[in-house]
């Protein structure tokens, strides 16, 4: 079974 | 005050069906070196990043930094009212609530102008880190587009791996499996349509089908699609311009 992971995991707001 | 002219309107209708059907409300950032906009989808799982270079203009002017909150699907009503082939300008105030699209056909003197209210948008502007990526490959954006279609049918993720040789994509489902495997070549005559590959160490990266979908969108602005993987980060797929980019950064799916 595999997640799906948000964009917002790796990239910060700026 | 901000006047973009776009020497045939084609250019922009491509760049906004080229990633409208995954984001509707955008923030498009205009500044003295050209215009960017930024969108994450509903699902926070794919990110768009748009820059067009003041290069990609016949005529461009922003006298001060203007943000234009334009909803998509109300833009893409308009821009199906120009001609292909039609100039297409762009114009905003400098605290503006509506902006300005006039079509205009030298040879017929047809001036078609539209008017567009503008959107209050309240959406973060993600900062892009420098990511450093494992794997870079460019292959023809058609090949990339039929490879995803194909494979979407049979399953709901899609695997890409790539090792120095060769590069794969597969995806398993209900009603059975299905892979692709590309060998990089260079085609002297059309370079457009070679498979180049650039490989650190080897990756392995499954995404969700319906995003890949959206992302093939963007092939209607580029011959070839960039794509670069990193085995600990999104992968980064790009359509370049001839001044600029379009740029979906995609967030893998991860084994339990």
């Amino acid at each position: 079974k595999r997640k799906q992971v948000t964009i917002e995991e790796f990239f910060s707001k700026s | 005050m901000l006047e973009a002219k776009f020497e045939e309107a084609s250019l922009f209708k491509r760049i906004i069906d080229g990633f409208k059907d995954c984001v509707q409300l955008v923030n498009f950032q205009c500044k003295e070196d050209g215009i960017i906009a930024q969108a994450v989808d509903d699902s926070r799982v794919l990110l768009v990043s748009l820059e067009i270079g003041v290069e990609a203009f016949q005529e461009y002017r922003c006298d001060r930094p203007v943000t234009l909150g334009l909803d998509l699907n109300s833009l893409s009503k308009i821009l199906r009212c120009g001609n292909n082939t039609d100039t297409l300008t762009l114009i905003a105030e400098d605290t503006p609530d509506h902006i300005g699209l006039v079509f205009e056909d030298n040879k017929k003197g047809r001036v078609a102008e539209y008017i567009l209210k503008l959107m209050d948008i309240d959406a973060d502007f993600l900062k892009i880190e420098e990511l450093e990526y494992e794997t870079t490959i460019s292959l023809p954006s058609s090949e990339f587009s039929k490879n995803v279609r194909d494979l979407s049918q049979l399953g709901d993720s899609l695997s890409i791996a790539v090792t120095k040789d060769n590069i794969k994509f597969s995806t398993e489902g209900d009603i059975g499996s299905g892979s692709v495997l590309l060998q990089p070549f260079i085609n002297m005559e059309k370079p457009q349509e070679s498979i180049k590959l650039e490989m650190e160490s080897p990756v392995d990266l499954t995404f969700g089908a319906k995003y890949l979908l959206d992302i093939v969108k963007g092939s209607v602005l580029s011959e070839t699609i960039g794509i670069r993987l990193s085995s600990e980060a999104p992968a980064l797929f790009q359509f370049d311009l001839a001044s600029g980019f379009l740029q979906f950064f995609l967030a893998p799916k991860f084994n339990e």
